[in-house]
This record gives C-alpha cells, structure tokens and sequence, in this order.
C-alpha cells in the first residue's frame, strides 16, 4: 500500500492475482453493468446506517461478494469519498 | 472489471463470464448487516429479512459476443430479468434501440422508497457510457502488451536522457517518474503514483546523484506491472487527456468532485475487439463538453460502430428541462436551449452516421440511447 500524505487515495496492488492473467483467448469484452444505491446521496444515508454507509465495509468482505461473481481483486484504491476497485474474472 | 464503493451506492461492472447477478443477493446482505442499511419488510424468507432495501436498482449490459459461454442467469436477457423480478417489484425492461435489432438491453428498478425518486438526489447526476466495438487494429495495438512495453521503454530512456543531461550540466538530481493511476480513477482524477527510476547506492555515488557516467538500469517492475504499463497507455494514448487537469475540475464538476469516476475496459484482440468507456462527471453547461468527451474517447479507439447512453437526471437533460418550458421561466429557456444544443452536437460526431436515438423517461430520470457507425 502505498499512502505518501494525508488525503491522498491509497492504492493497493494485488500482484499474487496478476501471475498468471491470460486473455489470448477469444474474450467476452461487453460487461454486464449493476448499480445499486441505498439512498439518493452520500448524505441522506437513512437512520441506523454506518457513518461511512457501504465504504464501512471491509475489502475482504466485498471479497466474499466477488467469489460469487468470479471476479478477484488486482488492486484498490481508497480515498474519502470513494473505494475503487480493479477486477479480472 | 471495476466496482466503485460509495457510501450511498454501489457500481459493479464485470466483463467475460463472470456472475454478476449471483452476488447481489449477497451484497443486500452485507448492505444491511455491515453497513447498517434498513433491511426489508417483515417477510418469511429469512434471507431476505437481512438484506437491506434497495433505494435504486439499475442493470445493463450491451448484446454479448459469445452469449453460449455465459453462466447462470446470464444466459439470456429473459433469465437475468427473471431473476432480477423474483428479487424486486416495480421494475422495467428496455431493448435499445428496440427489440428486434437489440444492442443493449436496460432493466431499471425504482424501489418504492416512501421519497420520491428524482426530488432525493443531490445536484446533477449523470452517467455517460460509451460502448464500442470493431476497433481499428493499429488503435487497438496501443493496448497489447508488447506495445505497452516498447512504450515504456522509450518513455523510460527519454527522461533518462533528460535526466543525464541535466547532470550533464551540473545539475545532479535523483529523477523520478510520476505516474497516475489508469484504468480506475477514484475521487479526484488526479491520483498521483510515484516510483524511483534509479537505484544507486550512496558509496558508489554522491547520496544518489546521477552522473554522467552511470549506468541506467530499466526497472523490472516497469516491464511487467500491469498497473504502470496500464498508466503508460493511458498517457501515452490520449486517455489520460480525456478530462485535463488544465480544464478540469470546472465549477460543475466542482459540486461532484469527490464522487466522480471514470473507467475503461478495453479488449483490443481483433476477433473480440470492443472498448467501453464510462463516467459520471457531468457535462458543461456550456453544452460542449460530453460530445468532446465522446469525440476525444472515439477519437482514441475508433470503432467501426458504437453507443451512446446518457442517463442524467431530469434537472439536468435536455427532455426534462422542455417540461420547465410549461412555466415560461427565462432562466429555465436558457438552460433549456443550453442542454439543447448539448443535445445536437450530439447528434454530429466526426466520421460517424448516428443512426439510432431512443428516449426512455424514467421517474426522475432520463436515459438517451444514441447508436453510430462509422461512415
């Protein structure tokens, strides 16, 4: 992880997920698209959730979710106001 | 592949065979065990009585290219709506531009949430996609391996070169290449990655000064990370170009800044050749920035055929401010004629026939389909 200052996102690399990545094969390039949202903004999170909503989730349970759509994480990103997340089936 | 974590929203794009469906149950889960979102109703299936309710559920995918390879529910459009009704009430399916010559189907679900749709979101909301396929091959090449590697090594001896020639001249300094962070851009799109170039030890130079007569050594990681090759690509293509630090963010932009993103996925290979292109930082009012995003975007792949999808927003489309007309507000003409002209230059993309232009008015939002190819 690599993190120089305060506020600046900080990216993680996964690099044990990338050995063996092959994509020589015919490869199914469109994606299926899902987006979900629990409230209308970042602010109007309802009464009972966590402070920081989903981004009070930890990586490693979002890994759980991810099993289930056969994707691994090559890298993250984490900053304030959003987590980012690379994917490879 | 690319997940976006909010802390109101979450957006999973996935490409290849993998199961996207089979994890929103799942992700309800965690929604409401881990994050604390309210969950459903009372119901007897215990499964669902721990899954949070959803305030929005959107899901889209363009027309695969070998749909027999897919799995599970994602065998066909019908399958993946099926399974999207058992879970959620209230939702609508799309065929673009219709059902009989199908480029991309759409399911939209606005859960009844007790608020209204369109009057809870904050500001400007949009989503830009562009979907792209039969890339012309020596565009495509930028992203094969070999090219990326090349790319890299020129770029590593040109300011090595530089670096030389400023030791050279008595200026002595330790180089460093700054990279940004391609592919996923969280938060501002300015993420700054930065990584020595040299390795010197100090008792063989002066505390790490380059001299003339050192020996440069090209970094191993730089040849084979993926994520540094990617951000050579990403510069040296014109991707990293698409939203320049000199113009952006812009006082719009500004508003949205912490909660904008782009991504790209591109598979070049000439057999599967197709690239998508996907943000949600909003188009200028001045009514020219999305078509030069499209055209900038185009422009760096230049497909034989493409798609266009805007979703935005009824503050904020085209279609929703004509309703504003209705109170004969001048602010509101101005703004309308502002999104209008956003819409035409639409229309007009360099090299490309628009063919097809659908409208699909959702509560609270509006989603324009266009669809190009190539003249």
């Amino acid at each position: 992880t690599f993190s120089p200052s305060e506020g600046t996102p900080q990216l993680t690399i996964n690099r044990d997920a990338t050995i063996d990545l092959d994509s020589s094969n015919a490869f199914e390039g469109p994606e299926k698209l899902l987006e979900v949202w629990f409230a209308p903004s970042p602010k109007d999170l309802p009464i009972g959730a966590k402070e920081n909503g989903l981004k009070s989730v930890s990586a490693e349970t979002w890994t759980g979710m991810l099993d289930l759509v056969n994707c691994k994480v090559l890298s993250t990103i984490e900053s304030e106001h959003v987590d980012a997340y690379l994917l490879s089936e | 592949s690319s997940m976006f974590v909010f802390p109101h929203k979450l957006i999973l794009k996935t490409c290849g065979t993998t199961t996207l469906l089979l994890g929103l149950r799942r992700m309800l889960r965690i929604a409401a065990i881990h994050a604390g979102f309210p969950a459903q109703g009372c119901n007897s299936v215990e499964e669902v009585k721990t899954a949070a309710k959803p305030y929005r559920v959107f899901y889209s995918r363009k027309n695969f290219l070998f749909p027999e390879k897919q799995q599970g529910p994602h065998r066909s459009w019908k399958d993946e709506v099926k399974y999207l009704d058992d879970m959620f009430l209230n939702g609508s399916a799309y065929m673009t531009p219709d059902a009989e010559k199908p480029i991309t189907e759409t399911k939209v679900l606005n859960i009844p949430h007790g608020s209204v749709d369109g009057d809870g979101v904050q500001g400007p909301d949009e989503t830009l996609e562009i979907l792209m396929t039969d890339l012309e091959p020596n565009n495509a090449r930028q992203f094969y391996l070999d090219h990326a590697v090349a790319a890299a090594e020129s770029k590593y001896a040109k300011t090595a070169l530089e670096a030389r020639k400023r030791a050279e001249n008595g200026l002595g300094e330790l180089s460093r290449v700054n990279s940004s962070v391609s592919g996923t851009t969280a938060g501002s799109t300015n993420t700054d990655e930065t990584f020595d170039v040299f390795s010197h030890t100090s008792s063989d130079h002066n505390g790490g000064l380059v001299t003339p007569d050192d020996e440069i050594s090209f970094p191993e990681e730089l040849c084979t990370e993926g994520h540094a090759l990617g951000t050579v690509v990403s510069e040296g293509c014109g991707l990293s170009d698409v939203y320049p630090t000199s113009k952006y963010p812009d006082a719009r932009t500004k508003q949205a800044l912490p909660h904008i993103y782009f991504t790209v996925h591109v598979t070049p290979e000439p057999q599967c050749s197709y690239a998508s292109f996907e943000t949600n930082v909003p188009g200028c009012q001045t009514g020219r920035e999305t078509a030069d995003v499209i055209e900038h975007v185009v422009d760096i792949f230049k497909p034989g055929r493409f798609s266009v999808t805007l979703f935005e927003s009824k503050t904020n489309s085209a279609e929703g401010r004509e309703l504003t007309l209705l109170g004969n507000s001048a602010s509101a003409m101005k703004t309308a004629g502002a999104a209008r002209l956003r819409s035409s230059r639409m229309e007009n993309i360099p090299g490309y026939r628009r063919v097809d232009r659908i409208v699909h008015d959702f509560d609270g939002y509006d989603l324009v389909f266009r669809y190009y190819e190539r003249r």
